[in-house]
């Protein structure tokens, strides 16, 4: 027999995040939101 | 960004690490497919080139900026970046492309409001001087997918970017496609001519009718018009609404005699990849039982002349709509596509079969379609949390799925279109696993732009994790609908269990559903698919043998002069020079090196170094000015004693 009714499941968490959000969520400064600089970019940035 | 020297070759190599979620692998590949589509950009599983781009699932989605020419650059996929647009966004970057907002004009176009920026994030809205960056000749962009949001880095409500165009306050940010522009930068950097899977797209708007021909053994013609007595009234792509403009090839079959034929063959293209999707809107004002075939004719050197071989007949009855069809190739020659229509019996004396917008790709064909009438209506008169079904779709594999769309949103999302994914059984099925292993089901909103480079859909992807918990409990979320899901009982009678959904209440906004041509002649199209991504949860194969180093212009062959150099800890070995040599694998404080990568360096080793190095320069000194006083004194001492002087304290 069919059990109790599961929930439906929110792939985005139940909030609407844009790259810049997911990465401020996750705790990281990175310039301009999501570019990795290397060693070269770092010292001309 | 400026300088040669980041350019990847135009076939990228990539490595998937294992930590990837499988959705996201398999949405790294439909953004790879749209690449092909849309640009001559490939991607290829990494075999040793020297750089390659190694996907993982990081803590968010970055990338560097262009080929940073480190062997294995990194780009992150994590959490939440499962979506077609940010992979494709990151991927931007990694082939040299920064962000939209920071082109050195980009105060002509919006309004940085600085005192709304987040404290310590103002260095996000620096702008590149043009020196460094290029924008291609490519006018300023609001609608591309490098661009901020109009809320970026915001510390209170109000949005941190202006457009100094008011209705592009909206627009800015969308994660949806590749924008027009986009893709002109894109083929303008790396010089693509053509995209790569591209064969053919025609709207009729051109009296040349894009090189298509009128079939030689046929008794009537299709003729290209405007309107059509009996249906269509409007083309397809215009939908009418331009005067002097709005065509669409017909064949007239209430003039014609019955066994009358018409045939339309496209250009001649010449395939790739051996499959393909032919895509276009057909409009049945003929007779019930008039046709329209599709066959292909195929050239080789048996056959100059081609060889003509039958795919499918249209099923599209009469119907005042134009309908979207899709037929699947699997040609390998050089061939033309071949509409052939024909009147059969009788039928109205007015009407015919119509053909417009046209779209030809080495692509795969969606497997189902799920057309939505009167959409705009829906969306604005259906309640928040009320669902619209789509009918169940039974995959090629047996399982049965369907789509439910929250019209108004729900979850607190009014104002947005909400989209879930449910697996389907039916009381008697049989012969599936459960819980239902790894098939992604991908939702698209077709943007029914006419030619299909320059569509921005927007789709969304779930796969099935046989391995999913449902929320507080025991069941596997993907398990058998009969035992996790609810029964369903059709206007219709009939009856199904329908499972639990998976999805997102942000699936598009209004207001972007709104634009483009996500809704025509009032209807929208969701193009749905079911595919398995089993084969995507084992590992990326590490390449066996190893590569000469890549060249701008294409992918290199494996050299023989490698065969003998052994690499150690993950190193590729590269031919130099003329010479095989190793290039090591780094990491973000480590690194190999040596001749066959056999030592291991750090950072923290390299401080040691300099620590060391340092004491021992001041070891040496404090040595060397101990030996010289000592000397000195000596000296003083011995001359001292040769001139007899006594010395004494005189003023004591």
């Amino acid at each position: 027999l069919p059990t109790a009714k599961i929930l439906d499941f929110d792939v985005d968490g139940g909030l609407d995040l844009d790259i810049f959000d997911i990465n401020e969520e996750a705790g990281l400064n990175l310039i301009e939101g999501d570019i990795v600089l290397d060693e070269t970019q770092t010292r001309n940035s | 960004i400026i300088g040669d020297e980041y350019r990847w070759p135009t076939t990228v190599p990539y490595y998937m690490e294992d930590d990837l979620e499988i959705n996201a692998k398999g949405v790294i590949l439909k953004a790879f497919e749209q690449y092909r589509l849309k640009t001559c950009i490939d991607f290829k599983p990494w075999s040793g080139e020297e750089n390659y781009i190694s996907i993982f699932k990081g803590s968010g989605c970055f990338s560097s900026v262009g080929n940073r020419r480190v062997g294995k650059q990194r780009l992150s996929i994590g959490t939440n970046c499962d979506r077609i647009a940010t992979i494709e966004h990151e991927f931007l970057h990694a082939l040299g492309f920064w962000h939209e907002q920071s082109r050195s004009d980009r105060d002509d176009y919006v309004q940085i409001m600085w005192d709304r920026i987040s404290e310590g994030k103002e260095h996000n809205f620096n702008t590149y001087d043009d020196t460094v960056s290029s924008s291609l000749g490519v006018p300023y962009d609001y609608n591309s997918m490098m661009h901020y949001s109009k809320n970026a880095f915001r510390n209170g409500s109000e949005p941190t970017i202006v457009t100094k165009i008011p209705a592009f306050s909206e627009v800015i940010g969308q994660r949806m496609e590749f924008s027009d522009s986009d893709l002109l930068k894109l083929n303008r950097l790396y010089k693509c001519t053509q995209g790569s899977t591209f064969l053919d797209s025609c709207d009729f708007e051109r009296e040349n009718i894009c090189g298509m021909i009128q079939g030689h053994e046929d008794q009537a013609d299709w003729v290209r018009v405007s309107n059509a007595p009996g249906g269509p009234e409007t083309d397809y792509s215009n939908m009418g609404k331009c005067t002097g403009s709005g065509y669409f090839m017909h064949f007239g079959t209430g003039t014609a005699s019955a066994g009358d034929t018409a045939v339309l063959e496209s250009r001649l293209v010449y395939p790739k990849r051996g499959y393909q999707c032919l895509q276009f809107f057909y409009y049945n004002s003929a007779g019930p039982g008039d046709t329209l075939k599709i066959h292909v004719r195929e050239y080789d050197e048996d056959n100059p002349s081609g060889k003509l071989r039958f795919i499918q007949t249209i099923d599209g009855s009469p119907q005042d709509l134009w309908q979207l069809h899709h037929v699947s190739l699997d040609v390998r020659k050089k061939f033309r596509v071949v509409f052939e229509g024909t009147k059969v019996g009788p039928g109205p004396a007015a009407g015919g079969l119509s053909l417009d917008d046209i779209n030809l790709s080495e692509t795969t064909c969606p497997e189902f379609v799920w057309r939505v009438k009167n959409f705009s209506h829906v969306m604005d008169s259906t309640p928040t949390n009320t669902p619209v079904f789509s009918p169940p779709f039974t995959s090629k594999e047996g399982y049965t799925f369907q789509m439910t769309l929250y019209p108004n949103g729900r979850d607190g999302y009014p104002g947005e279109l909400s989209a879930y994914a449910h697996l389907v059984a039916r009381e008697g099925d049989a012969g599936q696993t459960w819980p239902c292993p790894w098939k992604q089901i991908t939702m698209m909103l077709m943007d029914q732009h006419p030619h299909i480079q320059k569509r921005m859909s927007n789709q969304r992807s779930v796969t099935t994790d046989p391995n999913m918990k449902a929320a507080d409990s025991d069941l596997f979320f993907w398990d058998d609908p009969r035992k996790v899901g609810a029964e369903v009982t059709e206007p219709d009678g009939a009856r199904y269990f329908r499972g639990p959904g998976a999805g997102t209440p942000v699936y598009l906004t209004h207001l972007r559903a709104k634009s483009r041509d996500f809704i025509k002649g009032g209807d929208a199209i969701f193009l749905l698919t079911m595919e398995d991504v089993s084969h995507l949860t084992v590992s990326q194969p590490v390449p066996s043998t190893t590569l000469k180093p890549t060249s701008q212009s294409a992918t290199t062959n494996a050299s023989d002069s490698c065969l003998d150099k052994q690499c150690q800890n993950g190193g590729v070995c590269v031919v130099d020079q003329g010479k095989p040599s190793c290039r090591c694998e780094v990491g973000d404080d480590w690194w190999y090196y040596g001749d066959s990568c056999q030592h291991r360096g750090s950072t923290q080793d390299k401080t040691t170094l300099a620590l060391a190095s340092s004491l021992s320069v001041l070891g040496a000194m404090l040595l060397i000015t101990v030996v010289s006083v000592l000397c000195v004194k000596k000296k003083y001492k011995k001359r001292v004693a040769n001139t007899g002087i006594a010395l004494e304290n005189a003023y004591a």
